[in-house]
């Protein structure tokens, strides 16, 4: 994320949005809470992979901009793996 | 495409909605309208129909909500979740939920209601998430440039019809309940020559002939009619109607049967019908009328019976004087019972038995003669 100034508070709601959206629309389990803060994150990349699949994004693991950009667009709440 | 885990689909073809609260977003009518237009989304590509309910438990409750609203799912605010639907099943399953924390709209300055309800119906429908960006079910939304353009694409297409089949394409096969009705009539052939119709009417474009029980339906971008009974549409109308029209202006088709006529409103029966054809100005002595047709430009609607026809002005809301006339006065050419009446291109198309006359009304002339069921593609 740029670091342009202090983080405000939705910003810092923002660190767990991606968590959220993967526990919600792609069963990431609940187990790998705050992960994104910690070193193995094995699980959530293989989530991001799928996640990015699904939406047609290029597949990286990562949650570059595009990724990010594409998780904020407003959408169903109906998730996109699992039941 | 996908379907839900297990696949659960709806066991049966005609379905029921009800729309249980509305956004303040929108008028009631453009909730009603975008809801419907969403139906038709799926109905003209399956063989699904709905119906609408407007107390008690459909198949398919639609609500407007904001957070937590009893689901366990809650909503989030504006943006985000914008709305979600369950899987065919009893009680809330099947339904749909708006998110009314969303600035719902007819155009796309905001959220488009009609897409994201046909997106919705989807799911009440028994289809899971697309990921191909192309289809109806994908899960982001996106807003369509030009909402007219607007269709299906074949993933959404190839989804539902594995899940309830094409829609009939003969029109010798309708959609007929699964058991049989005690009163099973014979079902009317489109390329019967003697074939006649009871009435004839436009509907939003469209072109209703109706028959017996039965109706045929003519959508202008599709060569095929299709072939419905009437109470796929409109269960609580009779068969064997006598006449049919549409006011343009009202989108209200009026549909006459002994001395009794209903209005109906796309595939809703308004309340406070039926009434009596009297209301209308028709005098006591007359307790059935033969065929009626609205002329669109000049506001008036024509009503046959025997030889003999009035004038309503539809402005005013009143018979006109003079009437009745004979219809050999001022329609020359046309003679014999008039089954069934209809406006289309400027013309009057006059059905009698199994002869269609094209009348003129500015050359006060017949001007084609057809066979009735010309427009059935025979």
């Amino acid at each position: 994320y740029p670091l342009n100034g202090a983080a405000k508070e939705e910003d810092l709601d923002d660190l767990d949005f991606p968590q959220r959206y993967l526990e919600y629309y792609y069963n990431l389990g609940k187990d790998t809470k705050q992960v994104y803060r910690s070193k193995d994150n094995g699980p959530v990349i293989k989530k991001t992979q799928e996640m990015q699949k699904f939406l047609g994004l290029e597949v990286t693991g990562k949650l570059d901009l595009d990724t990010l950009e594409m998780m904020r667009k407003p959408r169903c709440g109906v998730p996109d793996v699992g039941q | 495409f996908h379907d839900f885990l297990g696949t659960p689909k709806w066991r049966k073809n005609h379905l029921t909605y009800r729309i249980v609260n509305y956004t303040q977003d929108l008028p009631r009518e453009a909730v009603d309208s975008a809801i419907e237009k969403a139906l038709r989304v799926w109905e003209e590509v399956s063989t699904l129909t709905f119906s609408r309910m407007h107390e008690g438990e459909a198949d398919i409750m639609i609500s407007f909500a904001v957070r937590e609203h009893g689901d366990f799912y809650p909503f989030d605010g504006p943006g985000k979740s914008l709305a979600h639907a369950y899987p065919p099943g009893p009680g809330f399953y099947g339904d749909v939920h708006f998110d009314d924390d969303e600035k719902w709209t007819e155009d796309t300055s905001g959220t488009n209601l009609f897409l994201v309800a046909a997106h919705e119906l989807g799911h009440s429908l028994g289809l899971f998430h697309s990921d191909d960006p192309e289809a109806l079910m994908y899960p982001l939304y996106s807003s369509f440039r030009d909402l007219t353009q607007f269709r299906l694409s074949q993933d959404d297409v190839d989804g539902i019809q594995s899940l309830y089949g094409p829609p009939p394409t003969s029109p010798d096969t309708p959609v007929v309940p699964t058991e049989s009705s005690p009163l099973e009539s014979k079902i009317p052939a489109a390329c019967d020559p003697a074939l006649s119709f009871d009435a004839v009417s436009t509907l939003r474009g469209e072109i209703l002939f109706f028959k017996d029980r039965y109706l045929w339906r003519k959508l202008h971008w599709k060569p095929q009619p299709e072939f419905h009974l009437i109470s796929t549409f409109w269960p609580s109308l009779p068969s064997d109607l006598d006449a049919a029209y549409e006011v343009i202006s009202k989108d209200t088709v009026f549909i006459f049967k002994g001395n009794k006529f209903w209005a109906l409103r796309g595939s809703e029966v308004q309340a406070g019908y039926p009434k009596s054809i009297h209301t209308l100005g028709l005098p006591p002595a007359i307790q059935k009328i033969d065929a009626a047709v609205s002329d669109k430009e000049k506001k008036k609607t024509y009503f046959f019976t025997g030889d003999k026809y009035w004038r309503f002005d539809e402005k005013r809301q009143s018979m006109e004087q003079g009437f009745p006339r004979l219809i050999a006065d001022d329609f020359p050419g046309v003679d014999g019972k008039v089954d069934a009446v209809v406006q289309s291109f400027g013309f009057f198309y006059f059905f009698s038995g199994s002869t269609q006359l094209e009348f003129d009304p500015n050359a006060r002339m017949v001007t084609h003669i057809f066979k009735s069921n010309s427009w059935l593609l025979c």
